[in-house]
């Protein structure tokens, strides 16, 4: 084995005589295990390197045989990106992915200290398709290996979720699609997308060992909102992108019917790589609401919401929400700050620290650290629940304070508060424009973030002394109505609230009759609202 | 072990070596690659039970209209339709043919019984009902080959108990 | 403003999981070959 040339000649025999046996209408489980034990015989599963040489020269056998032709069906040569279609034959693949699958099923063990088969497997098949992509770039075909991965995911995800082999298997693939995100190899995308939503993968990830999938997919969407950002971030779609794009939304609609609580979870971590100006996809994911729970009407008339059992439960939330403070060493700080107001330097360059490095302001489209302003929103809110509960369970008659007017809120969280109300009239328009997207970004289904952010942004807009910012609360709440369904059930109580409570006497605003087509815009969204 | 794994989902990506002009390239390309439904197509294995040899003229693989439930929900509670139904729990063990029966069965009211093997269904209201099991008359469909050549038919059974840990 | 998102062949009020019958991210074809089933152990 030590020449390879000779090595990749023998393997070549080994692989067409499996094809052989694959091939043969009656040759079955004798024969295929006669020929594994054959296969550890010649040492080649001792899941050493020579182990790793085979497998990588098998899979780049099965997928070199796998093209057959590539017919050029759009006029013009293959220099013009026409649609090639091509013929392919997947008897190579097929054959390889049976004997993968065949050793899985046999129980073949590398070894000890060797680890198991498949993750090892998977790791050489997406070495050869990075490298593969890196050396063909446009010419990249990812048909063979979705192919591969199609049939290995179809036979070694049994349908027994709670069986600790198949997490296993699960979070193999998980894994291997990670290192094969669109960001790392982008002809691949589509295919990737395809196996990731995968009904023999997706389900199953999410469904097996009580929710231990569950971070596994969210890294994966992630992966994904991190590669189409750029683009939707100025909402320039190519056909490619735009088609990528309603994929997601598929499989958003999807998690969104079946595992909506995934989507409660991680919403934190989804919106910090959605870009704020792709706002119907951001509102399926904040639209989520647990199954379990029903959601009173927001147009019903003297809707108490207070007095939802739901609105003073926090919710879950999964995502990391203070590591992008930490990262910036800035949680110490804005605990301090929240314990003592007096004596703390927080507020005063807290606009500077929220800014990016020009350098990075030119990749990330924004001269804002957009996690970091989310971080700090969320953080600091979550402190101020947690006051105001505190205070609450201390003096029950702190309940009654709780509905009075807000000045009593105020005091209670006034730090907190303080925050908020220092950037609001610190930060410029784009600032302004981020961190009430941060707010908005809590009004989902009726929680105590819900009630408290939805709390906070009314009372920016009755306290405001500007009429830009009560126009900019009124857009960043409009935005998101405007567009098509769905709609978060807190961002249409909070507008609700906004338009009808006299205390915040919206429709005396001026910047409600700039213009007659922006009066007959609110008016149609306040019918809509009920 | 809930926590966010691996690297945060926040901030620019360290994964990429390369430009977005060059990944929507690639996308563009891939986008004239897309999977094809007959990429995830898996030749369908149906493996007889017995194999046997027969005339060529007969059918050589499953009607695809089996693999349709809504074909199996078509199936009438006539006599016919009914031993169709059971034919297929019985004699196509393990497959999605007998996953769509029971489904069928179950919506024409016959239960699973899971000590006897048997489905019945009740000829009359039960006489008691407690929460541990049910008393009355049942039909049940008797798959026993008896000696004298009977069974493969419905029968009934009088004063039968059916103890609810029995139900599947 | 989005899009109507009812048009992408996805019936969302439907009482079952949309996931066992998901075909694809680019299509609303419905998956083809025999969706997720089990069988009771006592059915054999």
């Amino acid at each position: 084995f030590a020449d390879a040339v000779s090595f990749q000649d023998q393997v070549a025999v080994l692989f067409s005589d499996w094809c052989h046996i694959c091939d043969h209408p009656t040759l079955g489980d004798s024969a295929y295990s006669h020929y594994i034990v054959q296969l550890q015989q010649h040492g080649l599963l001792k899941g050493d390197d020579l182990t790793d040489r085979f497998f990588h020269t098998l899979t780049e056998l099965a997928v070199t045989h796998a093209v057959v032709s590539e017919q050029v069906i759009a006029p013009g040569g293959m220099s013009q990106q026409s649609a090639q279609q091509l013929q392919i034959s997947y008897f190579s693949v097929d054959s390889y992915s049976k004997l993968v699958t065949l050793m899985f099923k046999y129980g073949v063990d590398l070894g000890p200290n060797k680890g198991s088969l498949l993750p090892k497997i998977l790791s050489i098949t997406t070495r050869i398709i990075q490298k593969d992509a890196e050396e063909k770039k446009v010419s990249f075909n990812p048909r063979p290996y979705f192919r591969l991965f199609i049939n290995l995911l179809s036979e070694l995800s049994t349908a027994d979720l709670h069986d600790g082999a198949s997490f296993q298997v699960l979070t193999a693939f998980a894994n291997a699609f990670h290192v094969l995100q669109p960001l790392r190899v982008p002809a691949w995308s589509f295919a990737w997308l395809e196996l990731v939503s995968h009904r023999s993968f997706m389900p199953k990830l999410l469904l097996c060992n009580s929710q231990k999938g569950w971070p596994f997919f969210q890294r994966l969407l992630g992966d994904l909102f991190k590669f189409m950002e750029p683009y939707l971030r100025n909402a320039e779609l190519g056909q490619p992108i735009q088609l990528l794009y309603k994929g997601t939304l598929r499989v958003l609609l999807v998690l969104l019917h079946d595992f909506p609580e995934f989507l409660c979870d991680y919403h934190f971590s989804f919106c910090d790589v959605i870009p704020p100006s792709c706002i119907q996809m951001r509102n399926v994911i904040l639209s989520a609401f647990p199954r379990n729970m029903r959601l009173p009407d927001p147009s019903t008339p003297n809707l108490k919401i207070d007095l939802l059992a739901e609105i003073s439960v926090a919710p879950r939330i999964m995502s990391d929400v203070e590591g992008a403070l930490k990262a910036k060493q800035m949680k110490t700080q804005v605990d301090e700050y929240l314990k003592r107001p007096e004596g703390s330097s927080l507020l005063t360059d807290l606009k500077q620290k929220l800014l990016l490095p020009p350098n990075e302001a030119n990749v990330a489209g924004t001269r804002y650290n957009v996690p970091l302003i989310n971080s700090l929103i969320v953080y600091v809110g979550i402190q101020a629940v947690q006051q105001l509960q505190h205070n609450k369970a201390n003096a029950s008659a702190s309940a009654q304070q709780m509905n009075q007017s807000p000045q009593v809120d105020v005091f209670q969280i006034e730090t907190a508060t303080e925050v908020f109300r220092n950037l609001i009239v610190n930060m410029d328009t784009e600032g302004r424009y981020l961190l009430l997207n941060a707010i908005a970004n809590q009004l989902r289904y009726p929680n105590n973030h819900t009630h408290y952010f939805s709390f906070i942004i009314l009372y920016l807009f009755a306290e405001a002394t500007q009429d830009i910012v009560q126009e900019q609360i009124t857009r960043v709440l409009l935005e998101r109505l405007i567009v098509n369904r769905p709609h978060p059930w807190g961002l249409l109580i909070t507008f609700i609230e906004l338009i009808k409570n006299p205390r915040y006497s919206f429709w005396a605003r001026s910047f409600t009759r700039c213009a007659p087509e922006i009066e007959r815009l609110f008016e149609s969204v306040a019918r809509s609202c009920g | 072990d809930f926590g966010a794994i691996g690297d945060n989902l926040s901030g620019a990506s360290v994964v990429s070596g390369h430009d977005h002009l060059y990944n929507l390239q690639m996308l563009e390309a891939a986008y004239h690659r897309l999977p094809q439904p007959k990429d995830s197509e898996r030749a369908k294995t149906y493996i007889p039970r017995h194999p046997s040899v027969t005339p060529a003229s007969y059918p050589q693989i499953q009607a695809p209209i089996v693999t349709n439930p809504a074909f199996w929900e078509r199936l009438g509670s006539d006599t016919l339709s009914t031993d169709m139904l059971f034919f297929a729990f019985y004699y196509q063990q393990n497959s999605y043919q007998q996953y769509l029966a029971a489904k069928e069965l179950k919506k024409q009211s016959w239960r699973f019984h899971r000590k006897y093997n048997t489905w019945f269904q009740r000829h009359v209201e039960p006489q008691v009902t407690t929460d541990e099991y049910e008393r009355g008359s049942y039909v049940y469909f008797d798959f026993h080959l008896a000696d004298d050549g009977n069974g493969w038919c419905q029968r009934i059974k009088n004063d039968f108990t059916f103890e609810y840990n029995f139900l599947e | 403003l989005g899009i109507d998102l009812t048009t992408l062949g996805l019936n969302l009020n439907s009482p079952d999981n949309l996931y066992k019958t998901f075909g694809s991210p680019f299509s609303s074809e419905p998956a083809k070959g025999d969706p997720e089933y089990t069988t009771p152990a006592c059915y054999v």
